[in-house]
């Protein structure tokens, strides 16, 4: 089974236009492993993006030098996920 | 934690797809006189391809389509599904406007519209998204489903890459799963609204996703995509954004609702459910129901247009 141990969920805000069509470039660094959540669509709207831990600091750094802001919108995911199992474990048994 | 009977079934947490097969079978077999089970086909690793039809009588009867989980990750659309199915059981006979519906039209409801994916999200891969079909030449298995049929197939907004989640396939409907659902609105012929159930994002869309060029029926879809969205945060005030795909959320080619809608089905929607993104594909449990029940007078606000204006 898959582990998502580490990975986190990125919520990149683009300030403009430019800068949008800079993460939409994101999408063909297949180097970070990215897994676009939510896809680039316009600067009102964020884009959501897992990123897997090993390509963590180098995405991060390359948001920064892009001027990016950014939040982490899930801090681990793998943490949700087990949440979400057990809940589904136990009110399986109940 | 069997359940005997669909009204004991659980619909407040997530389900295995061998549990949504156990509750449709049982679905039917409560209601003989309502609904019915049609296996439309098979999925690549031979799973039935299961739609529910919910019909009063008569024969050629125009239809509405519903269809949740093409993305096997989007589990909240599942549930919903399920949901739906009962829901639809429970108020017919009950609530007028879907007692009207059901007596004018059928409604077909295909709740595991991606069976692969979605046994592979249980047990392998939670963020798993595509079919599960191997690509000869590639490590990577999968294709985007939402991006494998015959309308704009293969033009910007899809991946000709077999590893990226957006992947088209090496040709249109080259996906049983696709295929299938293609042959199904093909024989049946009178198919008059069709709604095909993503999450997340909270939005309602309609075609097109490939070109910028607006549908002929542009304002009517609009205006019942804006009543629909009203309706729906009537219940708990969840805010959407409704438009067409291509001017609300991005360019996509190859999308179900794009190639439905040039087969001639006028009410062709795509929803984006909860959330706006704080758990994103990852919705509690505690949250199916509200989610459900909200999109559900969306839903009723579609159908009963669809009811009123049969074309």
């Amino acid at each position: 089974k898959e582990t998502f141990v580490g990975h986190q969920v990125i919520r990149i805000s683009a300030k403009d236009e430019v800068q949008l069509s800079l993460i939409k470039d994101l999408e063909d660094m297949v180097e970070f492993e990215l897994d676009f959540w939510r896809g680039v669509t316009d600067v009102e709207t964020p884009v959501d993006v897992r990123v897997p831990f090993h390509s963590l600091q180098s995405f991060k750094s390359h948001l920064e030098s892009l001027n990016m802001d950014y939040r982490i919108m899930i801090e681990d995911l793998q943490t949700m996920l087990d949440e979400e199992q057990e809940e589904m474990e136990s009110t399986a048994r109940v | 934690a069997e359940p005997r009977n669909t009204d004991s079934f659980d619909f407040s947490r997530y389900h295995t797809i061998s549990e949504i097969y156990s509750f449709q079978d049982m679905l039917v077999a409560e209601n003989p006189d309502l609904v019915s089970k049609i296996v439309i086909g098979q999925s690549y690793e031979g799973r039935a391809l299961n739609v529910l039809k919910f019909s009063t009588g008569g024969t050629g009867r125009p239809a509405i389509w519903i269809d949740t989980g093409i993305h096997s990750r989007e589990w909240v659309t599942q549930a919903s599904g399920t949901w739906f199915a009962k829901k639809i059981v429970s108020n017919y006979g009950r609530d007028p406007a879907l007692t009207a519906i059901l007596n004018k039209m059928d409604i077909f409801v295909e709740i595991v519209t991606n069976p692969d994916g979605f046994y592979y999200s249980h047990n392998s891969n939670r963020m798993w998204r595509k079919t599960r079909k191997p690509n000869p030449g590639s490590r990577c298995a999968g294709v985007d489903p939402n991006r494998n049929w015959d309308a704009g197939f293969g033009g910007p907004g899809a991946s000709s890459n077999p590893c990226s989640e957006t992947y088209r396939g090496p040709r249109a409907h080259s996906e049983s799963e696709v295929q299938s659902i293609v042959n199904f609105v093909k024989t049946h012929g009178n198919i008059q609204a069709f709604v095909s159930i993503h999450s997340y994002s909270q939005m309602l869309l309609y075609p097109y996703g490939y070109t910028r060029t607006p549908v002929k029926d542009q304002t009517e879809l609009h205006n019942l995509a804006k009543k629909a969205i009203t309706d729906l945060a009537s219940l708990y005030g969840t805010r959407y954004r409704y438009g067409s795909i291509i001017n609300t959320i991005y360019q996509a080619s190859g999308g179900t609702i794009d190639w439905t809608y040039n087969q001639g089905i006028k009410y062709s929607y795509t929803f984006e459910l909860r959330d706006t993104g704080r758990y994103g594909f990852i919705l509690p449990a505690n949250q199916i129901i509200p989610t459900a029940t909200e999109t559900w007078l969306a839903l009723m606000a579609i159908m009963d247009h669809a009811s009123k204006n049969t074309y």
